[in-house]
């Protein structure tokens, strides 16, 4: 199974901070502006 | 071979004429092919028509029944074990799969009836520790892909793209959406046809509440949001499909019906009730939720630029101008949708995350959003691994899957929830009316349908979440 989410954020100040191939838990910080 | 090599003397000769012909077809016919694989297919409302493509592996797989197949194997795995068998069992799973049993919730492995039960299993409280980023993970799983989406494709894998519309869906004209169905009614949406139920109900975190309940008594059908809360909510008793609740006269107040559509209007397909995890709220602790998913949300109580249903402004519906950029092909400038009315200096994002057969199979929020809609696309239940990510081209647009759209801090939100061969069940806790991978005849791909939930918070217009707040899972079959 896959969750993909999809949205919309400021282009120049939202940054990633994984990696592919990375294992994440429940809460992990995805991305921050 | 040494000798053959060097000794043996070059002899040229011109090839026959019709093995330079047949030669010159073979080319031909391949180039047509490659151009046939990479065209993109348009139904008659322009949205992209997706197809199998793929090696031949691929389409074998095509060839199988994987909906039936999803389906027994959700049946076999909700077979109750042997209470002694129970520990063995799990043990040997999570050793296979590495489950860490050290953070499940009951430890003791006996209290999980079935495999099926393990599978979607509930961690312990404070096993997760929440971060304080704006974004954080959904789920237990790895990272499989993310990065911006460009001229509305998100890419699969590097080289192979789909459409976001295809994923998602398209705003239809003339369609239900929250903006014009303020009251959260139920809507069931298709391309195709509208099908309205005209029950008065609200969800509040998988409680039903009538709407005149949740929204004060009162005649004359006063509607929005500004009607004043009053009195304690009391669940409303679930009427069979038929019944008619708007009918009654007792719900607590005179609501306008939303309008039937032709022949096509039917009742709502009551589709059971789905378990709810969250605990019951009382009105005040719903108040108190919505006000701080409103803070998280940094005021923007107001329906973002990017939600508000526009005009499409489109040359061939006569209405003039133009938001969308010049250039963008036809077929993308015939549908409103909030994804083409991004805020200045904004993009679109995308990530996506897998959960191994091991995983934690439940997903929570990934920020403090408001869900105003989901819509459910039937379709194909191939597996999502990386391996079949990388073949089959279009993978999470064939797929079954529950596209829950909203908003957040910065406009647009959504997150889709995708099924696979042997997690072909998704639930949404506050959606009761949700059923995924049922039996039947299924609609071609690229129909959904939709439901509102507007009503579920008078203060929000959606169904409020906060951050890591759990949100359904996945069960297995």
């Amino acid at each position: 199974s896959t969750v993909v989410l999809v949205f919309e954020a400021p282009t120049e100040e939202f940054e990633f901070k994984v990696r592919p191939g990375e294992k994440v838990k429940v809460g992990q910080k995805l991305g921050d502006v | 071979l040494i000798n053959a090599w060097t000794e043996t003397p070059t002899k040229w000769y011109p090839l026959p004429l019709a093995v330079g012909a047949l030669l010159l077809v073979a080319l031909q016919y391949r180039k047509k092919v490659r151009r046939a694989q990479k065209e993109v297919m348009l139904d008659e409302n322009g949205v992209e028509v997706v197809k199998l493509k793929g090696p031949w592996h691929v389409h074998v797989l095509g060839a199988l029944p994987l909906r039936n197949m999803s389906r027994l194997w959700g049946y076999v795995n909700s077979l109750e074990l042997p209470v002694w068998f129970r520990p063995y069992g799990f043990k040997l799973y999570a050793y296979a799969f590495g489950c860490n049993l050290d953070e499940i919730e009951p430890r003791d492995l006996r209290a999980y009836p079935s495999l099926g039960d393990f599978f979607y299993r509930k961690l312990r409280d404070g096993v997760r520790p929440v971060d304080d980023a704006i974004l954080v993970s959904p789920a237990d799983g790895t990272i499989l892909h993310f990065g911006a989406i460009k001229d509305l494709r998100v890419e699969q894998v590097k080289g192979i793209t789909y459409s976001l519309d295809a994923f998602i869906g398209v705003d239809k004209p003339g369609s239900i959406n929250s903006s014009n169905n303020p009251l959260g009614v139920v809507v069931e949406h298709n391309p195709d046809m509208t099908v309205v139920d005209d029950r008065e109900f609200a969800n509040v975190n998988g409680i039903e509440y009538s709407l005149g309940q949740l929204i004060g008594g009162g005649n004359g059908g006063s509607s929005g949001t500004n009607t004043p809360v009053s009195g304690t909510l009391t669940p409303m008793t679930e009427e069979p499909a038929g019944a008619g609740g708007a009918s009654d006269g007792d719900s607590g107040g005179s609501i306008p019906r939303l309008p039937r559509v032709g022949a096509a209007a039917k009742k709502f397909e009551d589709q059971g009730d789905v378990s709810v995890v969250e605990p019951e709220r009382s009105l005040q602790e719903t108040l108190a939720r919505d006000v701080s998913v409103a803070k998280e949300m940094m005021g923007t109580l107001n329906r973002t630029p990017s939600m508000t249903p526009t005009n499409d402004n489109d040359n061939e519906d006569g209405n003039g101008g133009s938001s969308t950029p010049a250039g963008r092909p036809a077929h993308e400038r015939k549908h409103s949708s909030p994804i083409r009315n991004l805020r200045p200096g904004h993009s679109l994002f995308f990530t996506v995350v897998y959960l191994a057969p091991g995983d934690y199979h439940r997903f929570h929020s990934p920020t403090a959003w408001v869900v105003e809609k989901r819509r459910h696309f039937v379709g194909e239940l191939f597996s999502v691994s990386p391996w079949m990510a990388k073949r089959l081209e279009g993978l999470f647009v064939l797929n079954e899957r529950v596209a829950l759209l909203g908003r957040w801090r910065y406009g647009f939100f959504g997150m889709v929830p995708v099924g696979a061969t042997n997690v072909g069940s998704i639930h949404v806790n506050f959606d009761k009316n949700l059923r995924t991978n049922v039996r039947g005849r299924r609609p071609p791909p690229g129909r959904y349908s939709e439901a509102v939930y507007s009503g579920a918070s008078v203060l929000l217009g959606g169904q409020p979440l906060e951050r890591a707040q759990e949100m359904g899972g996945f069960r297995l079959g």
